[in-house]
């Protein structure tokens, strides 16, 4: 409304200067939040190494232009139309390892998903990042495990064998494990890495370090069940 | 589409920008550093009904020469937004993942009258 004048459209007052302000940033900080699926802002985040985070990032667009060129259309720069012209939100999800339980030859990492993105969304893609500083001839074993829904145990959803040629990294498809998630109440990807005798630790030595694990999901927004009227 | 000046009346872009630093997101969002939450605003009176929806031609003419004729017994259109864009957000979540997400129409590029 001009200065002094009412809103044609509704009928309220015009604000003061300040207190149009405080609207819309208030509606701005509602209408993020809610586009995000997130109930409030998320407190306190634990950023991760910067070295470690440009390193991922530039897989993930490494991995963002493979599947493009190995599934054109899959996913696109920016929202995608669904019914309807309704535009359908893509994410990508980065989710760095918690080591858990180890021992010299094998170590637990656990990799956290919100609920909010994993109960909403349909996963598209997973893969797990490992990197090897010098790896041995045999193969590293790999295991997703399940928690056992009766207890604390975990079972072994899958096992691979996984042959490193070479330093660098390697990875693996984990998309059938975290769409597996859906449900959980705390969506959590388990993966125990085994190496073999002559290997070093399968782990960096610190949490900093550019090369820690990750995985990388690709999710869309599921589409809302419409009811039709018969 | 037209943007906003200091004594704009007419349907317009308003620019708007807000700095996460100013509201305290700045450690959950990584990228970008705000968002221009532009909006809409301004009269839209019955001559500019539908513009800039029509071309600039004969049509246009008579067509407004026909509202403004009839203006007395019509009503006035609105000020909507006739592009947007995605808002691209790089953020943390509740776990510290990162997430990187578009979300739709969240940009008014130019606005105009229904």
């Amino acid at each position: 409304a001009a200065k002094g004048s009412w809103c044609p459209g509704c009928g309220v007052a015009a604000l003061a200067p300040g207190a149009q302000r405080d609207a819309l940033l208030a509606l701005a900080k509602q209408s993020i939040l809610a586009k995000l699926r997130l109930p409030a802002r998320p407190d306190s985040p634990q950023p991760q190494n910067r070295g470690a985070l440009l390193t991922a990032l530039r897989r993930m667009r490494e991995q963002r232009s493979e599947t493009a060129a190995t599934f054109p259309g899959m996913l696109r720069d920016g929202p995608v139309p669904g019914r309807a012209g309704m535009e359908l939100q893509e994410y990508e999800i980065l989710s760095f390892a918690e080591s858990g339980s180890s021992t010299p030859r094998s170590v637990h990492l656990h990799f956290r998903f919100s609920q909010e993105v994993i109960g909403s969304t349909e996963i598209l893609q997973a893969t797990l990042y490992l990197f090897w500083a010098a790896p041995g001839a045999q193969p590293v074993t790999v295991r997703l495990l399940q928690p056992h829904p009766a207890g604390p145990n975990a079972t072994v959803a899958s096992e691979t064998r996984l042959e490193v040629q070479r330093p660098g990294w390697s990875t693996l498809d984990v998309g059938a494990a975290v769409r597996s998630l859906f449900g959980h109440e705390t969506p959590r990807l388990t993966v125990e890495l085994e190496v073999p005798q002559d290997w070093g630790s399968p782990l960096p030595s610190n949490h900093s370090d550019s090369h820690w694990p990750f995985v990388v999901a690709q999710a869309r927004a599921r589409k809302p069940h419409r009811l039709h009227r018969r | 589409g037209v943007d906003c000046g200091a004594d704009s009346r007419m349907c317009c872009r308003q620019e708007f920008f807000v700095d996460f630093k100013e509201i305290g997101w700045e450690d959950w969002i990584i990228q970008p550093e705000g968002y221009h939450m532009n909006y809409c605003s301004g009269l839209c009176p019955l001559h500019m009904a539908g513009i800039p929806g029509l071309a600039a031609s004969f049509h246009t003419a008579v067509l407004n020469r026909i509202k403004a004729a009839s203006a007395a017994a019509a009503v006035d259109s609105c000020c909507v937004p006739t592009q947007r864009r995605p808002l691209s957000l790089l953020y943390y979540d509740r776990d510290s993942n990162i997430v990187k997400t578009d979300i739709p129409d969240m940009i008014v590029d130019s606005c105009g009258c229904t």
